[in-house]
């Protein structure tokens, strides 16, 4: 659902 | 070159169960410090971080660096041909594009190779930080297990809180609520049945149950399981391996309603 929030937002790709 | 021999076979059978549903293809990643694995779910909302310590096999062979990516639904169906107590062994060679899985029964009365083809997996590492976190929960793996199977009846999201009394596992649905409340006893006779809480501060946080039911595939290598939250990070559920290391999920929160 939209209130999922990802893990892209917590941290970087290396 | 590389060869790994796990006398303990079965315990790369349970990686696999743990994780073959949450994602389909992925990069094991040999070094001269283990066999690991990173990788997301499709929607990016959950992560898997996997090592196994080349100290914990019995050979570990790696002459150098190297990248396998395999499909693990079908490595997984590839090592459900192992017995329990079989011994496993992979070997590839450089620049091959396939890996063998070897399997010896206890007593080396039957032996079996398995040949996998390998395939070039574009995959996404992400850097995880060292954190600090506000709440740590040490319990059983099968009661965590348990809360998550049983929320999952009634609702779908679960609410984690952890505060100095406890930790509540909270959910509603359409048919009701319902709050599980593990308390702080570590005066249990066995170390793992005793359920631990170290907090720096209360946390609470919301979570897709449907993920956290996936994590507690991997009940079966670990009878601890260690649960890491703090307000504004993802939360880590951790079951180690003994002897040699660890699996690791990272899940995105909710935002709260």
């Amino acid at each position: 659902s939209n209130n999922q929030k990802t893990l892209l937002g917590f941290f970087q790709k290396v | 070159m590389l060869e790994l021999r796990l006398v303990q076979g079965s315990l790369l059978k349970k990686v696999l169960e743990a994780i073959k549903d949450l994602v389909n293809d992925a990069n094991f990643d040999c070094s001269a410090t283990g066999f690991s694995l990173q990788a997301m779910d499709s929607s990016h909302v959950a992560l898997v971080a996997l090592l196994l310590r080349s100290e914990g096999f019995e050979h570990y062979r790696c002459d150098r660096n190297l990248s396998m990516g395999m499909n693990l639904g079908n490595m997984a169906k590839m090592l459900k041909c192992a017995g329990n107590d079989d011994i496993i062994t992979l070997k590839a060679d450089d620049g091959s594009d396939t890996v063998t899985f070897m399997f010896e029964s206890p007593t080396q009365d039957k032996i079996s190779d398995f040949e996998m083809k390998l395939m070039d997996i574009d995959s996404e590492h992400l850097g995880i930080p060292e954190a600090e976190y506000h709440a740590i929960v040490r319990m059983p793996s099968s009661e965590f297990g348990r809360i998550c199977k049983d929320l999952s009846s009634i609702g779908d999201t679960v609410v984690i809180s952890v505060t100095k009394e406890g930790v509540k596992f909270s959910t509603r649905g359409d048919i009701g609520t319902a709050n599980i409340v593990c308390r702080q006893n570590n005066t249990v006779d066995k170390p793992e049945e005793a359920t631990i809480i170290e907090m720096t501060e209360p946390v609470s946080l919301t979570f897709a149950l449907r993920y956290m039911n996936s994590f507690t595939k991997a009940t079966p290598l670990s009878s601890i399981v260690t649960l890491s939250l703090s307000s504004d990070l993802p939360v880590v559920v951790e079951y180690k391996i003994a002897e040699m290391g660890y699996i690791r999920f990272y899940l995105a929160p909710k935002i709260e309603e």
